[in-house]
């Protein structure tokens, strides 16, 4: 695992999100995305000692999430369907950027989805872990490994993930030490 | 060995690259291409190395030349992706490359410097 230089982070135990409300997709119920957000939050919110609220007011989170399209005025354009999926910033900057042109899909049924569908779960919980300071790591079965295969899952964070944000924010009281040794099991099962 | 199913499931993922995005750059005839070679396309392969802070060229133009800064780069790149660090255009690595990713750079990031400390407990 890795830190953006400086190891920037939040020092606050909660974090106000927002999903924007004019920057979204027409294919996708804003429940739909918001029922995404709030599983991939709960993954990082296991394991550390910070909670995250969803909230309606998108000026004022500290988090805030939408769809954009090519470039969208951060410098870093969006280059239509695959390539760059998605990007968000170090603390506290706090916006979280998904590429509209992607094919996004929040159901499981991966197989029977387009050829060139991205999973909307496995996308929000590595940007997540970007917003909440941590880098890329190397480790391909890692969360925050940069590269996705379209039509995949990854979406429970391993050894790396874990250990990776426990450094920055300590750990929750109530983690659960069995579901790192699962983690564990997971990256061993490839 | 690959079961079929298993087999199909590769060819489809790289069917995926091929045809899916007109925006995305397709590498795969980079393969092997060694050192001092000077090929179409390399140039945008470095520009997609610059994009994801391996390549530090202000000028952001970038010729077709294979040269020893794109090896170094190349290395980089393997090392930060978990790669077997050759500094060539192998397979995998140009299939990495292919595949739709995060646009956050893989540089400018502090790795883990506990790591020993961590190790030793």
């Amino acid at each position: 695992y890795t830190y953006f230089n400086g190891k920037p982070k939040w020092n606050r135990d909660t974090l106000t999100y927002a999903i924007s409300k004019t920057h979204k997709l027409d294919y996708l119920t804003s429940e739909d995305v918001k029922t995404v957000f709030r599983r991939a939050f709960s993954q990082w919110s296991s394991v550390i000692p910070v909670s995250f609220e969803e909230v309606d007011d998108f000026t004022t989170a500290d988090l805030k999430i939408g769809f954009y399209a090519g470039d969208h005025g951060d410098g870093l354009p969006f280059d239509g369907v695959l390539g760059t999926l998605a990007h968000a910033f170090a603390p506290e900057n706090g916006r979280l950027h998904l590429d509209a042109a992607e094919t996004w899909i929040v159901d499981d049924d991966l197989k029977g989805s387009s050829e060139v569908a991205v999973d909307l779960e496995s996308v929000a919980t590595h940007e997540i872990g970007h917003l909440l300071g941590l880098g890329h790591s190397s480790q391909e079965s890692a969360v925050m490994y940069p590269s996705l295969r379209p039509r995949t899952k990854k979406v429970d964070l391993t050894v790396d993930d874990v250990a990776g944000v426990l450094k920055l924010y300590g750990p929750n009281p109530k983690l659960r030490l069995d579901s790192l040794t699962q983690s564990e099991d997971s990256i061993k099962n490839g | 060995r690959n079961t079929p199913e298993a087999e199909q499931s590769t060819a489809k993922a790289t069917q995926i690259i091929h045809v899916s995005n007109s925006t995305w750059h397709d590498f795969s005839r980079l393969v092997d291409v060694q050192i001092g070679s000077h090929v179409s396309g390399v140039s945008e392969l470095k520009r997609y190395l610059h994009r994801f802070g391996y390549v530090n060229d202000g000028s952001e133009i970038f010729s077709d030349v294979f040269d020893g800064p794109l090896e170094s780069a190349i290395s980089l790149y393997q090392e930060n992706l978990g790669l077997p660090i050759t500094g060539r255009l192998d397979t995998s690595t140009v299939t990495l490359m292919s595949l739709p990713r995060c646009g956050v750079s893989d540089t400018h990031m502090t790795i883990n410097n506990d790591f020993l400390h961590t190790t030793a407990h």
